[in-house]
């Protein structure tokens, strides 16, 4: 079973038409595995997107690089996902 | 003894678990659900839709859809509940007891079993189908990307290993042509309601061009109407219009096909939270999230009777 521990979820504001074609640039590098929950589209739609814990440090320098502000919307993907199946296991064994 | 009264709604499911639910509500009411069998999976897993009737021949009917994007655990949950709620209110509520009285309701809760079941045991971020691709070691389609209205052209991806795979060629996933078949032989769809999550929008046709549909101001007032009696209940704020328009370009998606049918109340929706949570919504709100939006289905099923085409 596939495991998130480290990852994390951005929500990266593209503010004009550059900016979102920067994140597009991001889409295609596929070896940073990322998952966008939100793809890119138009200027000030919020972008969201999963990005395993090899790829955060890289994720970031290359928004930072290019003036792409983000904000963290999930500290650790596993973490939620432990929570939930805690919730469902304690439903099944009631 | 278990039924659909001391089911947990506030959590959620594995597939052998809302089969069970399916099960156990057309037991407990033969005159008005059926479990109706439209095709297996690529993974050969039964595709099964509830059927909510009270008599006729192929009455005019609405169509709701949830979990074509397996992640998307929300919606499933959410369909389960809807499916009690329609049972609990036939005969109670004045609107679904006038809409059931002259329709039928068709409620697929999990469109996409083959991903539903791979986010249980597998990977929980799994959004496509489970087809394998020849020449790829990527598996999977884009559901919403496979219809054939605009099929491949911009707002989709022709590469195997994206989320937006648009597959090798339209309706190629089963879970998408049993559908098809399904709409094109029953002939009497009059509104089609895709639930997806999350972003909280309310959208309407198209995704894959920038043209108006004919029926935009139709739509749009009823999306209005809709979003404003979700809001009702716990403040939840839904923007709406056009797919294109709202969010972005998307080929090939399951409304643009079942409006190009004719279908004129074709909706999707996009259920909470706007990005929070996102795929990963607590159950804490499943049931809030499935109550406001039964209040916005509830919206369109009525005006859906009230203005027969």
């Amino acid at each position: 079973k596939e495991t998130f521990v480290g990852h994390q979820v951005l929500r990266i504001s593209a503010d004009d038409e550059a900016q979102v074609q920067k994140v597009k640039e991001l889409e295609d590098l596929e070896h940073l595995q990322l998952d966008f929950w939100r793809g890119p589209a138009q200027p000030g739609s919020p972008i969201d997107v999963r990005v395993p814990f090899p790829s955060i440090q890289a994720v970031k320098a290359f928004l930072e690089t290019h003036g792409l502000e983000y904000t963290i919307m999930i500290e650790d993907v596993q973490s939620l996902l432990d929570a939930e199946q805690e919730q469902m296991f304690a439903f099944q064994a009631r | 003894t278990r039924s659909t009264d001391t089911f947990n709604y506030a959590t959620y499911h594995t597939l052998e678990e809302i089969h069970g639910f399916m099960d156990m509500l057309v037991a407990e009411h033969p005159q008005l659900v059926s479990k109706l069998q439209i095709g297996n999976t690529y993974e050969g897993r039964p595709i099964y839709v509830l059927k909510f009737s009270t008599g006729g021949n192929n009455r005019p009917a609405i169509w709701i859809d949830t979990g074509i994007h397996s992640r998307e655990w929300v919606t499933q949950a959410s369909g389960i509940w809807f499916a009690k709620k329609i049972t609990q209110d036939y005969g109670q509520d004045l609107t679904l007891t006038a809409v059931l009285d002259s329709m039928d309701i068709f409620l697929e809760i999990v469109t996409n079993p083959d991903g539903f079941a791979f986010t249980h045991t597998k990977n929980r971020m799994w959004r496509k189908t489970r087809s394998l691709t020849p020449g790829s070691s990527c598996v999977g389609v884009d559901p919403n990307r496979n219809w054939d209205a605009g099929f491949g052209m911009a707002g989709a991806s022709n590469n195997p290993c994206t989320e937006t795979y648009h597959g090798k060629f339209a309706n190629s996933e089963v879970e998408v042509k049993s559908i098809v078949d399904f709409v094109k032989s029953h002939g009497n769809i009059k509104a089609f309601i895709s639930i997806h999550s999350y972003s909280q929008l309310l959208l309407y046709p198209y995704g894959y061009k920038a043209d108006p549909a004919p029926d935009q101001d139709e739509l749009d007032q009823l999306a209005k109407s809709a979003v404003t009696a979700l809001a009702s209940l716990y403040g939840t704020k839904f923007k709406y219009g056009s797919i294109i328009k709202t969010i972005y370009q998307a080929s090939g998606s399951t409304i643009d096909w079942t409006y190009s049918q004719g279908i004129k109340y074709s909706f999707t929706f996009e259920l909470r939270d706007t990005g929070r949570y996102g795929f990963l919504l607590p159950a804490s709100q499943i049931i809030p999230t499935a109550q406001e939006t039964w209040l916005a289905l509830r919206t369109i099923m009525e005006h859906t009777l009230n203005h027969p085409y």
